[in-house]
């Protein structure tokens, strides 16, 4: 089935989120499915914010994605 | 740090502001920078110079979406500015999205917070994970010194601490919600959500939220202050009620009810009460139970008076459990009282404990 246009927005935001503050690389990820890079970044992302970390675009995550922040990376070689 | 630990040089720095935001006067916005730069120039040696033309270290700006660095901005929320670390050329300047509101006090985006943060960057400081560092990536509103013992040991980290020795007072660390001797301040329900109070933090549960989310009571109620005794929610008038030495506040949601805050004795409590430890919604019955000390009182919530009879033993009333309390919250018949690191699960019908647990089980530790 299509997915919704929230979720879907919702998977563009992270995707976003992490090629930004989490060096994901751009490219690489399928339409809807996680990657091998896209979950390791989210869990680097659960790491740094003391989130549980699942690696899965949960409501928490994404909750956290949605805030209002700096726009420095976190972590990694700073560009 | 950055990689390299990338650092000034000399302890004396130069800064310049370009261009100012047309949200606030242009006094504000150079007392912002300046007293964001003292912020950190009171732990460590430097010192900072404006500069009013030329090349400076540190250049300041307002800009939206591409503004002259390729790394635009995103338009109202999300990215509120950036910072570069220090180096020669674009290193150390800094930029804040002019497409944001920008304010003096906890409305919209503090440019103070935000300044004191970025320049933090422009210093050679990377991001915190502590929720209560100033370095945390995510904007909050803070009232006070916004530096916590995190950033203060960051910084001294590359530049040394302060010669003067000035006194400064860091914000608290956040506290961890594992800590097996974690304790709370106050518990009460908001919404169908429970807020879990501890020092300036809050926790909030939501029966849909797997983790507790943790938040400093400032960024949400910025005029209630950031110690809290205890709190209820009383949900048929839809507030919160929160003490915090002699005074009450009611919260609708985000905003502070008018007449508040007011004396807790307006309640009916003597003048002796200077402090509620605890307070729980019985929703069964109408009552709320506060607890001081060793005693607690009843309120009626539908007549506004104290009931008659009370203030009655804690250890007489509620058997096997501690004789004061830290926080209480009320479950399906079940009374929650919490007591340091630990928590009693006391059955109202039965009168008896029915389990006990530890403090943070319900932050699922």
């Amino acid at each position: 089935l299509p997915l919704l246009s929230a979720d879907k927005d919702n998977w563009l935001l992270a995707e976003k989120y992490l090629r930004r503050f989490y060096g994901l690389p751009a490219g690489l990820q399928g339409a809807q499915r996680s990657s091998g890079a896209f979950q390791a970044k989210i869990k680097e992302m659960q790491k740094f914010f003391n989130l549980k970390v699942t690696g899965n675009l949960d409501d928490n995550t994404l909750e956290l994605m949605k805030q209002a922040r700096c726009g420095v990376p976190d972590i990694g070689e700073y560009n | 740090h950055f990689p390299r630990h990338l650092k000034w040089q000399n302890n004396n720095i130069t800064f310049r502001i370009l261009n100012y935001t047309p949200d606030l006067n242009k006094s504000d916005v150079d007392r912002a920078i300046r007293t964001a730069l003292n912020i950190w120039s009171d732990v460590t040696p430097l010192t900072f110079k404006k500069l009013y033309k030329g090349i400076a270290d540190i250049m300041i700006s307002f800009g939206s979406k591409e503004h002259g660095d390729h790394n635009p901005f995103d338009g109202p929320n999300g990215l509120l500015a950036h910072a570069y670390p220090p180096g020669q050329g674009i290193g150390g300047d800094t930029h804040f999205d002019e497409d944001e509101h920008w304010t003096k006090d906890s409305e919209a985006y503090n440019l103070l917070l935000v300044a004191a943060h970025e320049l933090g960057h422009a210093l050679g400081m990377s991001h915190s994970s502590y929720p209560g560092a100033l370095m945390y990536p995510v904007y909050s509103y803070v009232k006070g010194f916004p530096l916590s013992v995190d950033d203060i040991e960051g910084i001294q980290a590359l530049y040394g601490p302060n010669p003067d020795s000035k006194k400064v007072k860091p914000r608290p660390v956040a506290p961890s919600k594992c800590d097996p001797e974690l304790s709370f301040d106050a518990i009460t329900e908001l919404r169908g959500e429970t807020i879990i109070f501890k020092d300036s933090f809050y926790w909030r549960l939501h029966p849909q939220m797997p983790e507790p989310e943790q938040t400093t009571i400032k960024s949400t109620w910025p005029f209630i202050p950031s110690k809290v005794d205890a709190a209820y929610e009383s949900p048929e008038k839809d507030i919160v009620i929160i003490f915090s030495g002699i005074q009450m506040w009611a919260l609708n949601g985000y905003e502070l009810l008018d007449g508040y805050p007011k004396y807790i004795h307006k309640l009916g409590l003597p003048k002796t009460i200077r402090k509620i430890d605890a307070a729980v919604y019985i929703k069964d019955i109408g009552k709320t139970l506060l607890f001081t000390d060793e005693e607690y009182w009843s309120y009626d919530e539908m007549t506004g008076t104290m009931d008659r009879g009370y203030p009655r033993s804690i250890e007489d009333d509620f058997p096997g459990m501690d004789d004061e309390f830290d926080a209480a919250t009320y479950n399906y018949g079940y009374l929650y009282f919490f007591h340091d690191d630990l928590q009693y699960e006391y059955s109202y019908t039965s009168r008896k404990v029915v389990r006990i647990m530890r403090t943070n089980s319900i932050l699922n530790c």
